[in-house]
């Protein structure tokens, strides 16, 4: 829980992900081309990463849900749905400016 | 990979998943969505599983692609991509009524 807190103050945007997760792939995609140099890490290599998996899922509150996990500002934003509703509303762009990411 | 050819010819429509992973459940309730009574196969509660996505690996040709696997008719239809795409185009229903799925 505190390595996941820790790196995802790291940057300014921090998304953990599977590298066999496609969602993750889309979610990482979307931020490059929104201009966002996001921290991108893969829990499944990281020796810890079976514990992040985990606190994540509790954090995400899901059952079977932890990646894609992002993080703007340090804060826990959500999943691919979330991030994909705040872009579909507008209110994505805002959230990164305001974290200095774009 | 008898394995994986037996089961895709088990039923008209049958798709190869992994419970973790939300874009097999997307393509696993389209399928619904349509009417369809399609034979969902999660590999991960098969003891066999593991042989088995390694033969999809291979089907599928590509790199880190296993699943959702589609298969209709008993013939491999393709991931997501090929699956969305195709009922985009509208190609998809027929090829359901065809093999009987709908
Ligand atoms: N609703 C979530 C779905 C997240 C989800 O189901 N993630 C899957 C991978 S696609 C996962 O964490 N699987 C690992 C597990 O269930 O332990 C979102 O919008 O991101
Ligand atoms: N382009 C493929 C992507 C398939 C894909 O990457 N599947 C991932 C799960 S989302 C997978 O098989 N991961 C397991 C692995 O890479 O071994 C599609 O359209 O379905
Ligand atoms: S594991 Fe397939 S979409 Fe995440």
């Amino acid at each position: 829980m505190e390595r996941v807190m820790q790196l995802a103050s790291e940057r300014a945007v921090v998304v953990f992900t599977l590298s066999s997760c496609s969602m993750c792939h889309t979610v990482t995609r979307m931020m490059a081309d929104l201009g966002v140099n996001a921290l991108v890490h893969e829990l499944d290599s990281d020796p810890r990463g079976k514990d992040m998996e985990r606190a994540l899922h509790k954090m995400l509150g899901g059952r079977g849900s932890a990646v894609p996990a992002v993080f703007i500002g340090g804060k826990l934003v959500g999943g691919t749905n979330r991030v994909m509703s705040l872009h579909l509303t507008g209110e994505l762009m805002p959230m990164l400016m305001n974290a200095g990411a774009v």
